[in-house]
This record gives C-alpha cells, sequence and structure tokens, in this order.
C-alpha cells in the first residue's frame, strides 16, 4: 500500500527526506522555509 | 518358377517398404524444416520487434528529457509478463486472501504464526500496543495492530509537514503546474487529473456524509484561527470568479511555474477550490508538491494526518489491486491511476492539500476512522462501477470548516487485508 500527499504550499518548501530513506509516522517530511512566515 | 515368383514378389515388397520408408522419413524432414523455418522466423521478426521498441522507448525518453513528451505510455507496452499480470483476478483475490486471515486461529499457532511474519517482513513487536501475540485472533488483526502511544512523536511546528505513515519514500518532487504530471519513477508521470480527479469527472456519483459535529463550531473556530482557514460561507471567501485567457507564453526562459497555473490546475481538480475556502487567505508564491511513501508489509498500517487541515471532498476510485512495491513501481505505468485509492482533498494554511491512500494486492480495504460507512474492496462495497468516481463530501461534518477538521498527528485510517 502507499499514501501520496499532493499539496500546495510556498516555494520556500524543503523536503527534508530523500528518496530512498525509511521514515517513521510523525517524521519530519519537509518544512517550509522561515522568510516565508508572517 | 514359382520359387521365383515368390522371391519377386518379396523383393518387390520389399522395395515397397523402402519406399515407404523412405517417404516417411522425407515427410519427418520436411516437418522439421517447416518447424526450422517457422522458428527462425519467429525468433527474426521477435528480434526485429524489440529493437524497434527498445528505440522508441529511448526516444521516449529523449523527448521526456527535452519535456515534450508526445506519447502516453500505454499499460501493456512494457512485455507480456505484465500484460499476464494484469489479467489476474487481484480483486476478487484480495478478497478471499482477506477472509481468509479473517478466520481466529488456535491460540497455541498464533504466536509461532505472527512471529514467522515478524522475521520475514520485519514488524517491530517491541513497539506493540498489547505485546501479547495470544490477543490477536488472525492475521488481520496483528497486520492492523495498534503501536504504543508515544512510539511515534510527532514532529511539531506549524510549517512542519509530517510523516502520515511509516515506510519508505520513493518520490517526492515537485508537480509540473503546467501539464499537471507526477514523476511515478524518472522518465515516467502520471497526470494528478487522473489520480485525484476532477469536478467535471464524467462519471462522478456524488453524495454527501451523514457526519454532523455541529456541536463542536467553537472548537471548529478556533481551529480555522490558528491554522488561518477560512470559515465556510463567511464574506471572505466569496472570491471573483477569475477568467482564463491564453495570451501565449510571454516569457523568455520560465524556471518556476506561475501562480496563476497552479490555480488553474487547482479549480481543475475541485470546482470549490475559490467558493469553499480552498485558497489561503494570504497569496503566497506557491508550487505543488508531492511525496509517495510505499507502506511495507511489516509497516504499522494506520495513517495519520500530515498537517493541521480540513478535508472537504472524498473521492473513491474503485480500481485494479496490482502490487505497489517499488518494482511495480518502476516497470508499470500509471500505476496509481489503475489501483483503488480514495484521494482525500481540502486545505490547509498554504491552500490545497490533499492525502491519498492508495490500495493494493491484498491490502485493498482502505479504512477512514472518520467516515465509517466507507469500505473499499468488500462484498458489501456499493462502489461497484468501473471507472467511476464516487465524491463525497464533508460539509455537514462542521458547517463553520465546511469539511472535516484533522489535527495533525491525529489517525485518519489505516490499510487493512483483503
Amino acid at each position: 500500500s502507499t499514501v501520496v500527499l499532493c499539496f500546495e504550499a510556498p516555494t520556500e518548501f524543503k523536503f527534508d527526506v530523500r528518496v530512498g530513506d525509511k521514515v517513521k509516522m510523525g517524521q519530519k517530511l519537509g518544512i517550509i522555509g522561515k522568510n516565508d512566515l508572517k | 518358377s514359382t520359387r521365383l515368383f515368390v522371391q519377386q514378389r518379396r523383393s518387390s515388397g520389399e522395395i515397397v517398404d523402402r519406399a515407404k520408408a523412405a517417404a516417411a522419413n522425407s515427410g519427418r524432414k520436411q516437418v522439421s524444416m517447416k518447424w526450422v523455418v517457422l522458428t527462425s522466423f519467429t525468433i527474426v521478426l521477435g528480434t526485429i520487434l524489440l529493437v524497434s521498441r527498445n528505440d522508441s522507448t529511448e526516444e521516449d525518453a529523449t523527448e521526456g528529457k527535452k519535456g515534450r513528451r508526445t506519447r502516453k505510455i500505454k499499460i501493456f507496452n512494457n512485455n507480456w509478463l505484465f500484460f499476464c499480470y494484469s489479467t489476474l483476478p487481484l480483486n476478487a483475490m484480495s478478497r478471499l486472501w482477506g477472509q481468509v486471515n479473517s478466520l481466529t486461529l488456535p491460540i497455541w499457532v498464533r504466536p509461532w504464526g505472527y512471529r514467522l511474519y515478524s522475521f520475514l517482513f520485519g514488524v517491530n513487536l517491541d513497539e506493540m500496543e498489547d505485546p501479547d501475540l495470544t490477543h490477536y485472533a488472525n492475521l488481520s488483526e496483528f497486520f492492523y495492530r495498534n503501536i504504543k502511544p508515544g512510539t511515534r512523536p510527532v514532529a511539531q511546528g506549524e510549517d512542519v509537514i509530517a510523516s502520515p505513515s511509516d515506510g519508505k519514500i520513493l518520490q517526492v518532487g515537485i508537480i509540473n503546474s503546467e501539464t499537471g504530471e507526477i514523476e511515478q519513477v524518472k522518465g515516467m508521470t502520471y497526470s494528478i487529473k487522473e489520480f485525484l480527479g476532477t469536478h467535471s469527472h464524467p462519471l462522478m456519483s456524488k453524495s454527501a456524509s451523514s457526519l454532523d459535529l455541529t456541536s463542536d463550531e467553537e472548537k471548529h473556530r478556533e481551529f480555522a484561527r490558528v491554522n488561518r482557514i477560512q470559515l465556510a460561507g463567511s464574506e471572505d471567501t466569496e472570491q471573483p470568479l477569475l477568467n482564463f485567457k491564453n495570451e501565449g507564453d510571454q516569457s523568455v526562459r520560465e524556471f518556476k511555474p506561475s501562480v496563476s497555473k497552479n490555480i488553474h490546475l487547482l479549480s481543475q481538480l475541485s470546482l470549490n477550490y475559490f467558493s469553499n475556502g480552498f485558497s489561503c487567505s494570504e497569496p503566497h508564491d506557491t508550487e505543488l508538491f508531492f511525496a509517495v511513501i510505499y507502506l511495507a508489509p511489516g509497516d504499522y498500517h494506520h495513517f495519520h494526518s500530515p498537517v493541521d487541515w480540513v478535508c472537504k471532498v472524498r473521492r473513491h476510485f474503485p480500481g485494479d489491486l496490482f502490487s505497489v512495491a517499488p518494482y511495480f513501481q518502476r516497470n508499470f505505468p500509471n500505476l496509481f491511476v489503475l489501483n483503488e485509492r480514495v484521494a482525500l482533498l481540502g486545505s490547509w494554511k498554504y491552500g490545497f492539500f490533499s492525502m491519498t491512500p492508495v490500495g493494493a494486492t491484498n491490502v485493498g480495504s482502505i479504512k477512514l476512522n472518520f467516515d465509517q460507512e466507507f469500505v473499499t474492496n468488500s462484498k458489501s462495497d456499493k462502489h461497484l462501477e468501473p471507472h467511476t468516481c464516487y465524491q463525497a463530501v464533508y460539509e455537514n461534518a462542521s458547517k463553520i470548516l465546511g469539511g472535516m477538521p484533522l489535527v495533525k498527528g491525529e489517525e485518519m485510517g489505516g490499510f487493512e487485508l483483503g
């Protein structure tokens, strides 16, 4: 089985994972750059 | 003279026998020759076809690199093995697998069986909520096991997206907002419009959910305020309708997709993108991102909310249950568009958000905690028409939010055997 996320995010968004990485539920997948915060 | 006659007769008989044997031999030789010729012809023809196919694949790859994909990859283009595989009754087999694994096992078998399964698929038994293996009546229960609270800390931060499940990252990236294509593997893409469906889907069956959480209005207002999600039906959400006029490519070199292309694509995915608060209140220069997580048989098979968001639409696509193991993803074009899936669409503080559990062989039962009536790949499943998209909205869940509020880390559902 697979879970696919598709989402809109500011261009500053960066993935914190790479293809092939093993992840656990709740682990950080990515973060939006702090510059974008208001 | 009689002896002479008999001898002549014998010799003539021998001659006839020899002639017959010779004829039979030559016949065998002819048949052998025919087989040799036919086999050679088949090999030569096969080689020519194989070479030409490889050439066309290389051309496709070249076109892909240049961004000018003109040919659409078809499912059976790969090889006959995939063709044979695709003809298997995988949905029925998965249902049977689910039924067999729902049978209660003798207590003495359980620890042995589950330990063997754990050894084969790498299940971490230490993190199980109930460590007593005899308490799991069958493999289905063991497969859908709960884990101890606190074993999966959720990454904090309102701008952090957490993983919705355990698994392996198969693909991450940016969706091409011009073509609306998601990369399955390098050089192989599928359409987001086909994957998530569009409001103009020709075979769309619509319904509304019976959920009613109106008693929690105050909580929902707070949820909307904290996450900067627009309230449904509020004046703020009414945005002027956009008219799209094609003025050609005005840029000399375009590095990033423009915001308008994203909006255009998202408005095709959902009719309510503007009117129902799908678009974020504060305009950002946004892009569409995607992440694909593969759950191996030994993984914890529940999925959780990766961010604070509001799920507004559920689209169920009854489909096949091909394996989604990495090998098949590399070799089976349009795999995600063909497989049974539940696209959950909604919004978060930065705009559109969707999460789609995709079923697979033997794991075709997708469960949603907030939609108890919803079942997939079951005999009681009412969504049986192939190539039909069954859409339901969760407006009744919260009049304030216009959908089902989901808090980051909250369990949303999972995959069960069957």
